[in-house]
């Protein structure tokens, strides 16, 4: 379950208040994944007690949209925190869906690779199986192939560290790297960070998604939660 | 091996102070619902009174949702999100799939500290926890008394810190994260954030 509360001093407007939570939230605690179970008690709930001097802010102030974004960065910040505790997590993985036509369909993209048993296994094993993240996005639930079109995709492990070359890429508008270097892919994947870049070519909307590998201790912690 | 990753993490992750913000107090303690006798109940109250709060919430679009958010949502839409000076969390029971039972008991505890913060309808509540059981009400009931008989809140890091702990479950760390931020016109105020999350996570809320 996921919970979490955002507190501030500043006075703000009830549905003011509402907007600013419902946007910060679509961009980050409904961005996340763990295992891919959706809880009966996920709450995240914001107060304003306006306990500091200022003019009440609505959707109409200037400092609406400031406030909002300080709002958001501090939801995926507490957001992230969740992933990087995940049970048994041992790896932090970003999918980063960018240049899709629809901003719905490169969430649904990111959200199926997050949640795909056989590709949080290879992390876990630091295995450079790109094939299960390409065949996760091809099972993707869209509506329709809009955004994605298979000769102009691309796929790319990312260093997050310093080191040199950053990308490593697995797939190159439409076609396969047979020729990849393992070592460095391994190099990659040892990293506690990482990133999977999937570019859709179709369009200029982005998702970021955060999610974890799947370890042993994640089915020895579940498998007898109730105690 | 696990401990030295939860070594990591706690040290990575955990802030060792805070700023936070002018008009909230905090307290939480070991209530006896969590077998390991860690942390399980939470409060965090707005005692400013220059006006009335504003608050918003989002929640899990799970067809069975549990009783504190049935209850939550209650609360907000009957107040239009004005008014709501108290947040109850308890880790351990998540009062989810307790049916009329369940409801029963979240009006239960929630009626406990709007009567002990001379409100009505001013508390929002979180559960997190084995679903299918029913809270431990007495436990519970007895552990808020406790707060705010012995006057146990605070607004300094460790009341912060510790309420972070007590919605945790199989989390290895608290999470916990505050900044100072200013408006255009100069004026600071802070904001504070905390979660909790390790498992049966995929959040879908609105």
């Amino acid at each position: 379950t996921l919970l979490g509360f955002i507190v501030t001093d500043l006075p703000i407007e009830t549905t003011a208040l509402q907007t600013m939570l419902s946007g910060a939230v679509n961009r980050s605690f409904n961005c996340i994944s763990v295992d891919g179970d959706m809880s009966t008690n996920d709450t995240i709930c914001m107060l304003a007690n306006g306990a500091i001097n200022a003019t009440k802010i609505d959707e109409n102030s200037e400092d609406f949209a400031k406030v909002s974004a300080q709002v958001t960065e501090f939801a995926k910040q507490l957001a992230q925190l969740v992933v990087r505790d995940g049970e048994g997590a041992t790896k932090f993985v970003t999918v980063n869906v960018k240049n899709s036509a629809k901003f719905k369909d490169a969430k649904i993209i990111a959200e199926t690779i997050s949640n795909s048993m056989l590709v949080k296994s290879a992390l876990y094993g630091q295995d450079a199986n790109w094939g299960r993240i390409l065949c996760a996005i091809g099972y993707s639930k869209l509506d329709n192939l809009a955004s994605l079109d298979e000769s102009k995709i691309n796929v790319s492990f990312i260093a997050t560290d310093t080191s040199t070359p950053r990308e490593l890429k697995l797939v190159s508008n439409g076609v396969p790297q047979f020729d990849i270097d393992e070592a460095r892919a391994s190099e990659i994947l040892s990293l506690p960070d990482l990133e999977i870049l999937v570019d859709l070519g179709t369009g200029s909307e982005e998702c970021q998604f955060w999610t974890c590998d799947l370890s042993h201790e994640y089915v020895t912690i579940n498998g007898d939660y109730r105690s | 091996q696990s401990a030295s990753k939860t070594l990591d993490k706690y040290a990575q992750f955990v802030p060792k102070s805070g700023v936070f913000p002018k008009g909230y107090e905090v307290a939480s303690l070991a209530s006896g619902v969590k077998k390991s006798g860690a942390v399980d109940l939470g409060i965090i109250r707005n005692v400013n009174k220059s006006q009335k709060s504003s608050a918003a919430a989002v929640f899990t679009t799970n067809r069975f949702k549990a009783a504190p958010v049935l209850f939550s949502k209650k609360v907000l839409e009957t107040g239009s999100g004005e008014g709501v000076d108290a947040i109850v969390v308890n880790s351990g029971c998540a009062n989810s799939v307790t049916g009329e039972l369940g409801m029963q008991d979240a009006g239960k505890v929630a009626n406990q500290v709007n009567r002990l913060i001379g409100r009505s309808d001013g508390t929002l509540l979180m559960s997190t926890g084995v679903i299918g059981q029913r809270l431990q009400l007495d436990k519970i009931s007895k552990g808020i008394d406790t707060i705010f008989q012995e006057q146990k809140f605070s607004a300094d890091f460790d009341g912060w810190l510790n309420l972070a702990k007590s919605i945790c479950t199989t989390d290895t760390f608290p999470k916990l994260i505050t900044s100072k931020f200013k408006l255009s016109d100069g004026t600071e105020y802070t904001l504070t954030g905390m979660s909790k999350g390790a498992g049966m996570i995929c959040p879908n809320m609105a």
